[in-house]
C-alpha cells in the first residue's frame, strides 16, 4: 500500500507531529523528513515502520561524532566546571555525581561557586554530606573565582581524584555574567595546570528551542566538553539535543532522571532516540 | 522588528490587493515555522493558524485614515501581520492581574509548578510587592524535600522583611493548615505557600497538593512556569489543570531571549489568566502581565 502519495503524506504528517512535540525543532525536523522523502522517492521504504527506522538512523548519524571520552585518571585532580541557566539542575547533578564517584571509591572535593543565590551554598553542603565529600565555600557575595580557585587548590593539596565546581545559574544573554564565567575558568587554570579538564553545560529537558541559544552562547564563552540533560523523568523528551550535539560536537555525559542521588545515568543514544517516539 | 518567518509571510502579499486562498496558505506556512521556533505547541499552532485564516481570508484592504486624518494604504501584508498580532493578544488576554482577597481572614496564595521553575524566588517577589502595597504577608515553607529549600525561603523572607512560617519535617498539608491557624498571631493578611517542585505525573506529590487545597482552600493558586519551556508546556499545564483548580499562571525568566511561545499554549490549556511575569532574579523584578509585550516577542 506504500508508495501512494496520500499514504506517504499521512505517515509523514504523523511523524512530523511526533518530532515537533518531542522538541526536535524546525531545522532538524525538515532535515529528517527530507531524508525520508528522498528515500521514499527511491522506493527504498515500503511501510510506516521502515520510515520511522529511517528517521531513527538519521538521528543516530547526527549523534555520531568524535567525542573525547572522560579520562578520569588523566589528571589528579580531574577538575569539572558545571554551568548553565537558572534552575536547570546544576547543583543537584553535582550532588549525584559526587555520590556516584564516592561509591566508586574516589575522593571528591566540591566548590560552592554560587556565591549569589540565597542558600545555594547550604544546598551544596547538604549534598556534600550525602556524598561524603568536603565542600569549599566562602561567605555569600564572595568572588566566585576565588571560591573555585580555593576548591581546586584544596583538591591539589589533598591529592583528590576529582574536583567539581558549581556556578550560579545565569541567562546566557547577560554578558557581564557570562564574562564572569570566563574569568572563573581562567582562575581555575591558575590553581592547577589544565583545569578545568571538563566544562559541562546542564540543560533542562523541559526547555524548548531556547536550549540551542544557551548551548551556543555557553560554548562560545567556555568551549564546552560535555552536556548533562536533566529532568528526563518528566514528560519532556529533550529532542532539541539532536541539533545541539550535532552542531557543537559536544557529547551528553549524563542524563538526570530524578531528584535522588541515584538518578544520574550514562547517556545511551539508541535508548534516547527510541524514547522520542514513545 | 519581525522574525524572518513573519517577514516572509508579510512578503507573500507584496503586490497583491487582497488576501486570497492562494497567497494566504503560503503566508500561514511561514507563520507556522516562526511559531514552532518560538515554542508554541504543535496543536496550538494549528488552531491559531485556522483562526487567522478565517479572520483574514477575503479581506480586501482598503484605504485607512491615519491619526492626522490623511488617507494611507494598508497593504495586505501589514494587515495579515496585524491580524496575527491581534489574534495573539486576544488569545493571551484579557488582562487580569488581580489577586482574590476573601471578605474575612487572610488571603491565601499557593505557588505550584515543575522543579526549578522559579516558585521560591517568585514567592519572595510577591511578598515584596504586597508589602509595598501595605499588606502583611506570611510566607509558608511548604517544600520540605529540597536541600536548603526552607533556608532559601527564610533568607528571601529576611530580605523582604517578611516572616516565614516553617516546621522542618511536618508534612506540607498539616504545615499549611497550621500556618493558617497561626496567621492571626503574625497579624498576616496574606499567606503565600511555597511548595516543592513536582512533575504533574507524580501521583503522590499531586495528591499532596490536593490535600493542601482541601485543608486550606487557597483563594489564589498559581502555576509557575519557566518561559523557556518547550512543547511540554501543554502536557504539564494540562496535567496540573486536571487535578488542581488553578486561578492563574506566572511566567518566569522572561529577562532572557526565550520567545515564550509556551505562554500561548499555557493560556489555551489552563484557561486562566497569566497574572505576572518574572523579569530577573532580584525581588523587584515582577511585572504584571501584558499580552502586547508577549505578542510582540512571539512575533519576534
Ligand atoms: N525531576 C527531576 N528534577 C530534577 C532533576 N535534576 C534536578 N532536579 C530538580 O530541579 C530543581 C532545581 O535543581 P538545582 O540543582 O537547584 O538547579 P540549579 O541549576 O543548581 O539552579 P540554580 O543554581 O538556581 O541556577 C530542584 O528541585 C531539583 O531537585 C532531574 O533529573 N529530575
Ligand atoms: N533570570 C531569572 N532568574 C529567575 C527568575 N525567577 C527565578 N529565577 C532563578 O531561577 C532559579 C530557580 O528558582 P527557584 O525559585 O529556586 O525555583 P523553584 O521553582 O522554587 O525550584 P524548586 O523549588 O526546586 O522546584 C534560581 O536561580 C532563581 O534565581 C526570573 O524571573 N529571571
Ligand atoms: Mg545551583
Ligand atoms: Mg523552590
Amino acid at each position: 500500500i506504500f508508495g501512494k502519495p496520500e499514504l506517504d503524506a499521512k505517515v509523514l504528517d504523523e511523524l512530523e507531529e511526533v518530532l515537533y512535540t518531542a522538541d526536535v525543532g524546525v531545522k532538524t525536523v525538515e532535515r529528517l523528513l527530507d531524508v525520508v522523502r528522498d528515500r521514499l522517492n527511491k522506493k527504498e521504504l515500503n511501510n510506516a515502520q521502515a520510515v520511522q527506522d529511517a528517521i531513527k538512523e538519521e538521528m543516530e548519524r547526527m549523534l555520531e561524532f568524535e567525542a573525547r571520552p572522560i579520562s578520569w585518571d588523566s589528571a589528579k585532580p580531574y577538575v569539572i566546571m558545571v554551568v548553565g541557566v537558572n534552575g536547570v539542575g546544576k547543583t543537584t547533578t553535582i550532588g549525584k555525581l559526587a555520590s556516584k564517584l564516592r561509591e566508586e571509591g574516589k575522593t571528591v572535593v566540591l566548590g560552592a561557586g554560587d556565591t549569589f543565590r540565597a542558600a545555594a551554598v547550604e544546598q551544596l553542603k547538604i549534598w556534600g554530606e550525602r556524598a561524603g565529600c568536603e565542600v569549599h565555600a566562602m561567605a555569600e557575595g564572595a568572588d566566585p573565582a576565588a571560591v573555585s580557585f580555593d576548591a581546586v587548590k584544596a583538591g591539589v593539596e589533598k591529592k583528590a581524584d576529582v574536583v567539581i565546581c558549581d556556578t550560579a545559574g545565569r541567562l546566557h544573554t547577560k554578558t557581564p555574567l557570562m564574562e564572569e564565567l570566563r574569568k572563573v575558568h581562567r582562575v581555575m587554570g591558575k590553581a592547577h595546570e589544565g583545569a578545568p579538564h571538563e566544562v559541562w553545560l546542564v540543560l533542562d529537558a523541559t526547555n524548548g528551542q531556547n536550549a540551542v541559544q544557551q548551548a551556543r552562547q555557553f560554548n562560545e564563552m567556555l568551549n564546552l566538553t560535555g552536556i548533562v540533560l536533566t529532568k528526563l523523568d518528566g514528560t519532556a523528551k529533550g529532542g532539541v539535543i539532536l541539533q545541539i550535539c550535532n552542531e557543537l560536537k559536544a557529547p551528553i555525559r549524563y542524563i538526570g532522571i530524578g531528584e535522588s542521588k541515584e538518578d544520574l545515568q550514562e547517556f545511551h543514544p539508541r535508548e534516547f532516540i527510541d524514547a522520542l517516539f514513545s | 522588528t519581525l522574525t524572518k518567518g513573519f517577514q516572509a509571510a508579510a512578503n507573500r502579499f507584496s503586490g497583491k490587493a487582497e488576501i486570497t486562498e492562494a497567497n494566504i496558505d503560503e503566508a500561514l506556512r511561514d507563520v507556522r515555522v516562526s511559531l514552532l521556533e518560538a515554542d508554541v505547541q504543535f496543536q496550538v499552532v494549528k488552531t491559531f493558524l485556522q483562526r487567522v485564516k478565517e479572520k483574514t481570508l477575503g479581506e480586501v484592504v482598503r484605504l485607512k485614515a491615519d491619526t492626522s486624518g490623511k488617507k494611507i494604504a494598508v497593504t495586505p501584508g501589514d494587515h495579515f501581520i496585524k491580524a496575527c498580532y491581534d489574534e495573539l493578544c486576544a488569545l493571551m488576554g484579557p488582562v487580569d492581574t488581580s489577586l482574590v482577597y476573601p471578605r474575612g481572614g487572610p488571603a491565601i496564595i499557593m505557588m505550584i509548578g515543575l522543579q526549578g521553575s522559579g516558585k521560591t524566588t517568585t514567592t519572595g517577589k510577591l511578598a515584596s510587592k504586597l508589602k509595598k502595597e501595605g499588606k502583611r504577608p506570611l510566607l509558608v515553607a511548604a517544600d520540605i524535600y529540597r536541600p536548603a529549600a526552607i533556608d532559601q525561603l527564610q533568607k528571601l523572607g529576611q530580605r523582604a522583611g517578611v516572616p516565614v512560617f516553617a516546621k522542618p519535617g511536618t508534612a506540607p498539608p498539616d504545615l499549611c493548615a497550621q500556618a493558617l491557624k497561626e496567621a492571626r498571631g503574625y497579624q498576616a493578611d496574606v499567606l503565600i505557600f511555597d511548595t516543592a517542585g513536582r512533575l504533574a505525573i507524580d501521583d503522590e506529590l499531586m495528591a499532596e497538593l490536593e490535600s493542601i487545597i482541601q485543608l486550606t482552600n487557597p483563594h489564589n493558586i498559581f502555576l509557575v512556569c519557566d518561559a523557556m519551556i518547550g512543547q511540554d508546556a501543554v502536557k504539564t499545564a494540562a496535567g496540573f489543570k486536571s487535578r488542581i483548580p488553578l486561578t492563574g499562571t506566572i511566567l518566569t525568566k522572561l529577562d532572557g531571549d526565550a520567545r515564550g511561545g509556551a505562554a500561548l499554549s499555557i493560556k489555551e490549556v489552563t484557561g486562566v489568566p497569566i497574572k505576572f511575569v518574572g523579569m530577573g532574579e532580584s525581588m523587584d523584578r515582577l511585572d504584571e502581565f501584558r499580552p502586547e509585550g508577549l505578542a510582540s516577542r512571539i512575533l519576534g
